[in-house]
């Protein structure tokens, strides 16, 4: 474990084993949670920080649902060691913790990411791999797939398209995997879905360009969170509804989360240096991550103070 | 594997609506196999688009004769790629160390 390079893009396999080292290293911390497997049968497990008791009061991260957006894996694990490194040194993790868990789930979508590493078949892959009967394109955008708003503006039927929604809400097992662990735990008070690259902070909606009934209060929180993160390395993000600051886009995640209730739902587009958009540098990787700690920090600690 | 030998990524600055709208049209235009990575919506924003190698100049002609700025990104995805693995390559051996 103490050879391992946050500074570095990994594989799955690379990932998943450090994930063990982990929890062998905080075992009263960390767990993995299996969750389901992705089409190509690999395991999804999410990485669950929790001081004790069960279904408490929660946080869900999520990185790595779009293959080909390789620092924002490399992100959730830098920022997993540093929850895990923090508690018990840091009052703001540690109170957290003592009241919430952390679920974090490294890789949203296993096959793709496997996909681009794979000697390179497809460095530029974005989907997941699941075949479409009838078409000779495979694969769905598992950020178009969630029930909400489902089929609407923003996402293709086109299964060649690299939006396609898929067949049906939820058709793609990655998604509905993520789905039944939220429902199961039923305890989620925020959901954080980090992706990359061009440094947005968003909430919903994104299948409509209505306003959230909480958008004047998830803009403060993350205009806020903006701040902190652009305070380390004068990183500059804009902030707002998926909707009206990049297009309407339907079926995404943090979408469907807000209508299920999960209030403090937001969506991270990591930063790129301008240059090398999917293929950001991986002596970038440290950087992208620590500043986004401080704004995920912040969110975490919004959410602390107001869930209860 | 899928090589990207020769494709460039052109960052966009789109200035007015009729760029957007020229850009959108381009999008749609799946013969040439584009690769929006940060597609038109608005002149506020970049437009990131991969080009095969193949579609270059077309796009490249199709950008200058509508007087839309636009700069190379990327130069060669591909060779961004190698450094990439090589990167990747040199990790692994300092981590099995």
């Amino acid at each position: 474990a103490k050879s391992f390079d946050f500074g570095a893009y990994h594989t799955l396999d690379e990932i998943y084993s450090w994930m063990d080292s982990l929890v062998a290293g905080h075992p009263r911390l960390v767990t993995k949670v299996p969750i389901g497997y992705s089409y190509e049968k690999r395991p999804m497990y999410a990485l669950k920080f929790s001081t004790g008791g069960s279904k408490r009061p929660a946080i869900w991260i999520d990185a790595g649902i779009h293959a080909r957006e390789w620092v924002s894996p490399a992100t959730a694990v830098w920022t997993a060691n540093k929850i895990a490194a923090d508690y018990g040194h840091d009052a703001s993790v540690t109170s957290l913790l003592d009241s919430m868990d952390i679920y974090l789930l490294i890789v949203t979508n296993p096959d793709g990411y496997v996909f681009t590493h794979t000697n390179f078949q497809n460095r530029m892959w974005r989907k997941t791999r699941s075949v479409i009967p009838g078409s000779t394109c495979r694969g769905v955008d598992p950020n178009r797939n969630w029930d909400a708003g489902f089929g609407g503006p923003g996402a293709s039927g086109d299964p060649c398209s690299e939006s396609y929604h898929g067949p049906r809400a939820e058709s793609e097992v990655e998604v509905r995997n993520v789905v039944e662990l939220i429902k199961s735990q039923g305890n989620f008070k925020s959901f954080i879905s980090i992706h990359s690259y061009s440094q947005l902070l968003m909430y919903p909606y994104g299948y409509k360009c209505a306003d959230a009934a909480d958008s004047v209060e998830l803009d403060s929180v993350a205009q806020s969170a903006a701040r902190a993160l652009s305070s380390v390395y004068g990183t500059s993000y804009r902030v707002g509804s998926i909707c009206k600051i990049i297009y309407q886009a339907s079926g995404g995640s943090i979408d469907w989360s807000y209508n299920y209730g999960i209030k403090y739902s937001f969506a991270f587009e990591l930063r790129d240096t301008g240059r090398y958009g999917f293929l950001l540098p991986a002596n970038q990787i440290v950087p992208t991550a620590t500043e986004t700690w401080q704004a995920l920090k912040h969110i975490m600690e919004y959410v602390r103070t107001h869930s209860f | 594997a899928k090589l990207f030998a020769g494709d460039q990524v052109l960052r966009i600055n789109a200035e007015s609506e009729e760029h957007i709208h020229l850009l959108q049209a381009l999008e749609k235009q799946e013969s040439i196999e584009l690769d929006f990575w940060l597609s038109p919506v608005s002149s506020d924003l970049p437009i990131d688009v991969r080009v095969p190698f193949a579609s270059l100049p077309a796009v490249k002609v199709f950008l200058e004769s509508n007087n839309i700025p636009h700069y190379v990104m990327i130069k060669d995805v591909q060779e961004l790629l190698e450094e990439e693995r090589a990167n990747m390559k040199a990790s692994r051996l300092r981590e099995s160390r």
